[in-house]
C-alpha cells in the first residue's frame, strides 16, 4: 500500500491511499484502502491515510477516528495519531501518516518498520524504515 | 498564509533483513515522491493536487504494493484498489477490483469529480474507466516476477499475507527463524515476511 497526506498554504488537507491489497487474496477481496473513514481520510481539520491490517483498520475506522478525536476531544495532531495507533486497533498492525491543517505532519506505527517520508515548509525533513 | 506540510508512506511492517540495497531503493523512491510533492506544494499547487500527483508516482514503481507491483489475487491476478478525499469540502471518491487501470488513484479522482458517486467498483469501475479515457494496460503490466514467486510461497504457506512479501528464500527458513522471534503479524511469525 501507498500513501500521500498533504496540507497546502491555504491550510487545505488532502489525503490519498492506493493498493494491490494481500498477497493471495480471495478475488473480490476489498481492504481498508478505498473504504473513506478507514483507510483514507481528509476534512477541514486533517488528512489522514493507513496501511496494515485492513480489516483491522476498517473494524477501527481508523483515519477517521484520528479526525474525530482531534473535533471531539481537542487533541492535537501526533496526540490523536498516537490514541489511535495505541488504544484502537485491538490488536491489529498497522501505521499511519496524516497532516493537520496547522502544517503539523504526523507517523505512527505499531508494527517493526514502516516506509515513510514527510516535510514541512519549516525545513524538517525525514526519510525512514525502521521504528 | 498557513505553512505546507507532507508525508507519504510505502506500506507498514518491514521484514527484519531487509538487504540493505532494497532498503536504499526504498528510500530513494520515497525521497524522490516526497521532493515531487515539496515542489508541487510550493508552486501552490492544491493540496488534492499534491496528492494524487505523489501517489500516481508511487502506483507506476514496482517496489511497493500498488499499480505495477501490487500484491497479486489467489489466481495470480490483480485487482487494486484506491480512494482520495479533499478536506474542505469533504469530496471523496473510492475504486476498488481495478484490472486494467494504470492509475488507480486518477481513477478514485475522476469518481470524485466526474461522478455523483463516490466508490465504484469491479465491472462498474472498469467500465467508468473506458468512458473516462484513462490510461488502461493490460493485467500483466501489473504483476513482477518477485510477485509471482511470492505468491507461489504464500500458498505453499497456505496463508493470505497482509501488504508484505515472503523472502524468497524458501518458507520453512522463515519458520526455523520463527522460533527464535515469537513476534507475530497477521497470525505468521515475522520472519516469514519480505522485504516490500
Amino acid at each position: 500500500t501507498v500513501g500521500c497526506v498533504a496540507v497546502d498554504m491555504e491550510g487545505r488537507c488532502a489525503a490519498a491511499t492506493s493498493t494491490g491489497g494481500l498477497m493471495n487474496k480471495m478475488t473480490g477481496r476489498i481492504g481498508d484502502s478505498p473504504l473513506i473513514g478507514s483507510g483514507t481520510y481528509a476534512c477541514d481539520l486533517c488528512g489522514v491515510s493507513c496501511t496494515g491490517e485492513g480489516e483491522a483498520i476498517i473494524r477501527a475506522t481508523l483515519a477517521r477516528d484520528v479526525a474525530a478525536v482531534m473535533e471531539y476531544k481537542g487533541l492535537g495532531l501526533q496526540e490523536a495519531v498516537n490514541f489511535v495507533i495505541n488504544e484502537r486497533l485491538d490488536g491489529g498492525k498497522a501505521g499511519l501518516i496524516a497532516v493537520s491543517r496547522n502544517g503539523e505532519v504526523a507517523c505512527r506505527f505499531n508494527t517493526n518498520g514502516m516506509f515513510r517520508g514527510c516535510a514541512t515548509e519549516d525545513g524538517f525533513m525525514e526519510v525512514g524504515i525502521w521504528d | 498564509m498557513g505553512r505546507w506540510a507532507i508525508a507519504v508512506h510505502g506500506g507498514a511492517g518491514v521484514d527484519p533483513n531487509l538487504p540493505q540495497q532494497r532498503q536504499e531503493e526504498a528510500k530513494q523512491l520515497l525521497t524522490r515522491c516526497l521532493n515531487l510533492g515539496i515542489s508541487a506544494l510550493r508552486s501552490n499547487l492544491p493540496a488534492i493536487d499534491v496528492v494524487e500527483l505523489v501517489v500516481r508516482e508511487l502506483e507506476s514503481d514496482p517496489l511497493f504494493n500498488s499499480g505495477r507491483g501490487s500484491a497479486l489475487t489467489e489466481k495470480g491476478t490483480v485487482e487494486m484498489e484506491a480512494s482520495i478525499m479533499d478536506g474542505p469540502n469533504r469530496r471523496c471518491g473510492a475504486v476498488s477490483g481495478l484490472t486494467t487501470v494504470k492509475n488507480p488513484i486518477s481513477l478514485a479522482r475522476l469518481v470524485m469529480e466526474k461522478s455523483p458517486h463516490s466508490y465504484l467498483a469491479f465491472s462498474g469501475a472498469e467500465e467508468f474507466a473506458r468512458k473516462q479515457g484513462v490510461e488502461l494496460e493490460q493485467n500483466d503490466y501489473f504483476i513482477t516476477e518477485d510477485n509471482v514467486g511470492m505468491l507461489k510461497l504464500a500458498k505453499e504457506a497456505n496463508s493470505i499475507l497482509f501488504d508484505y512479501r515472503i523472502p524468497l528464500k524458501t518458507c520453512s527458513a522463515g519458520a526455523a527463524a520463527a522460533m527464535e522471534s515469537p513476534l507475530q503479524m497477521n497470525g505468521l511469525p515475522i520472519s516469514v515476511y519480505a522485504p516490500e
